[in-house]
């Protein structure tokens, strides 16, 4: 076998490249070249896997299944515009149906142009009962007439779509705040859960949306959606390591089928190759 | 932020008169750190140091200038020249002139399309709003409404699935109507890595000949902003970009990647989802944003 030794510091500087264009962020990439620095290696597989393992480390949180509890299990999609929310919302409906569940839309987005025409074609594809009041209706109040439907009908799952919205801008997480409240008081907290839906194109904000959206509405996972582009992702990392919200599914696509269930171990193969 | 990080440059550099080598690595790590962290690309922030490295060791520091004043100033007209590049305003005459707004998925570009025509009928021009997405669901449907929302007209074939089809019966319209000042295409997102349909907008390109090709960009694009940049100024003559979601706190450094590899440079910001929330692209108040 080849000798262990240090790597080279032209090796090192391409190395902290790699990972940098992952969107892992500066810190966290600085902190593995440093590792690295002052380790010794008998071959460039051992290196990744030893960022592999390092990084691996990171990803805290377990529980990357959506819930069971409650009949109906209501699911909220947030994030910010364009991040996927509605397209997702289709994805998980299907799978849901896969499983042999029954499934309800809400047409939870009542502001932006088209949002219910949108997520009526998708509920008309799956062929699933939606919920949807007109343009500009108050999004609560769709909520909660989604949960009396699945209630009075015995629906396993409602999935509830939300408009697009910045995390820095007060007036929208306060309406989403009530938006929680409302599905709460219906169907009990425990029956309710939040999803953020972030775009895997983004870069180092999708931390900030992820701790603010974390701290008006607690979330209980993630969908990072876009990863069938060439865009890594690696912000999840941070994500999970200090917020740690388990990141759920990963979208590939814009159909139906494309979405997968997160592991951390191949988003980091991927990551790394 | 970067006002704290020129304080340490200020601090570091106090007392020299002359920027040297060695008082300035530590400043330029700082910075390198801080624009890496607003999503500006590796190898742009790489030739940014390295120019700003030229610049400030080729100073002679003046007598009444402090070092670190001096190399913060290099600093902020290096980062003005970057977002610079390939500066260009959209021409304001009344010729008929077509517009092709492309992109990423989700970025704004249907709504970036009914705030153009927005502010082209503020400028007193007539546009002809064209939804060319076949793909999305009701992608065509949401043109409508912004185009009914901003009492502008909008041409699409509901049935058609095919975008040149759409574009050419379009053009055949604003000539035959002869009312229209501009026409401005909406295209269905895609990834720049999907080989099919970027070649599908260089097909569309051709056939509608576009006086101005706009690639839309989301303000929180990360480092994927240089492939992104390169991949739609090899398959189209981009004539500008167009930064969205201003309104958060993504810092857009991606801006400046994008700008750095296309040649062009931003020309209009959205700051809303208002059809009115779209403003002029102004590189002095981006280098602030960027820096921190
Ligand atoms: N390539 C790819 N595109 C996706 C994926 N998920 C969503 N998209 C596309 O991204 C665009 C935006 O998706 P939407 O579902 O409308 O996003 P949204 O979050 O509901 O947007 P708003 O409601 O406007 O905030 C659409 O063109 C989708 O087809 C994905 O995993 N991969
Ligand atoms: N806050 C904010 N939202 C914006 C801005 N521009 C667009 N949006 C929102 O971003 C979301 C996506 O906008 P679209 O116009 O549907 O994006 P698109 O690029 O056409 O999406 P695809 O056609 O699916 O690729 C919508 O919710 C818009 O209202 C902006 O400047 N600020
Ligand atoms: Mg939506
Ligand atoms: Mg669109």
């Amino acid at each position: 076998s080849s000798p262990d030794k240090k790597l080279e510091e032209e090796e090192l500087q391409n190395l902290e490249r790699v990972l940098i264009e992952t969107d892992l962020g500066v810190d966290i990439s600085m902190t593995l070249v440093d590792m690295l620095r002052h380790k010794r290696f008998s071959s460039r597989e051992e290196v990744k896997a030893f960022i592999k393992q390092e990084l691996l480390k990171r990803f805290s949180s377990s529980g990357r299944e959506l819930g069971e509890k409650g009949k109906p299990r209501v699911v909220l999609f947030v994030g910010i515009n364009g991040s996927g929310k509605t397209t997702s919302i289709a994805k998980i409906a299907s799978l849901l149906q896969k499983k042999g569940k029954t499934v309800l839309l809400a047409a939870g987005d009542t502001f932006r142009a088209a949002a219910i025409e949108q997520l009526s074609i998708w509920a008309e594809r799956l062929s699933v009962p939606i919920v949807r009041h007109k343009m500009g209706a108050d999004p609560a109040a769709v909520a909660h007439d989604a949960c009396e439907s699945a209630k009075a009908k015995g629906i396993d799952y409602v999935l509830v779509d939300t408009a697009g919205r910045l995390h820095n801008q007060n007036a929208l997480m306060e309406e989403l705040k009530k938006v929680v409240r409302v599905i709460s008081a219906r169907v009990g907290e425990d029956a309710l859960e939040k999803l953020l839906v972030i775009d895997g194109n983004a870069g180092q904000n999708s931390f900030f949306q992820a701790r603010h959206f974390q701290e008006s509405v607690r979330l209980d996972g993630i969908i990072i959606t876009k990863l069938d582009g060439s865009a890594k992702g690696g912000v999840v990392v941070s994500i999970e390591e200090e917020l740690t919200i388990p990141v759920k599914w990963v979208g590939l696509g814009e159909s139906v089928d494309d979405i997968v269930p997160f592991s951390p171990d191949v988003f980091l193969s991927a990551l790394l190759e | 932020t970067i006002s704290e990080k020129f304080q340490v440059i200020f601090k570091t550099l106090r007392g020299h008169h002359r920027i040297s080598e060695a008082n300035i690595t530590d400043s330029l790590r700082e910075i390198r750190k801080a624009l890496l962290e607003a999503d500006v690309s590796y190898t742009i922030v790489r030739d940014f140091i390295k120019e700003v490295k030229e610049k400030s060791l080729g100073e002679k520091v003046l007598d009444l200038v402090s070092p670190g004043q001096m190399m913060t100033k290099i600093i902020y007209d290096e980062m003005v020249r970057f977002l610079s590049m390939g500066a260009c305003e959209l021409p304001l005459d009344r010729s008929f002139q077509t517009l092709m707004i492309v992109g990423l998925q989700g970025c704004g570009k249907t709504t970036t399309c009914a705030k153009l025509a927005f502010w082209f009928k503020e400028k007193g021009l007539r546009t002809l709003l064209v939804g060319a997405d076949a793909q999305r669901p009701a992608a065509k449907e949401q043109l409508r409404t912004l185009a009914g929302q901003t009492d502008v007209d909008f041409f699409t074939l509901d049935e058609e699935k095919n975008p040149l089809a759409i574009v050419h019966a379009a053009l055949k319209k604003a000539k035959d109507d002869n009312l229209y000042h501009r026409m401005v295409v909406d295209t269905a997102g895609r990834l720049h890595v999907d080989e099919e349909l970027m070649k599908e907008l260089t097909l569309l390109s051709q056939s509608a000949r576009p006086d101005h090709i706009l690639l839309t960009t989301d303000a929180m694009l990360g480092q994927d902003s240089v492939k992104t940049g390169e991949a739609f100024s090899r398959y189209l003559n981009l004539t500008g970009i167009i930064l969205t979601k201003m309104d958060g706190d993504a810092r857009g450094g991606a801006a400046m990647s994008m700008a750095a590899v296309t040649g062009k440079s931003v020309q209009f910001v959205g700051t809303g989802e208002k059809i009115s929330q779209f403003e002029p692209f102004y590189p002095d108040r981006m280098a602030s944003r960027i820096l921190g």
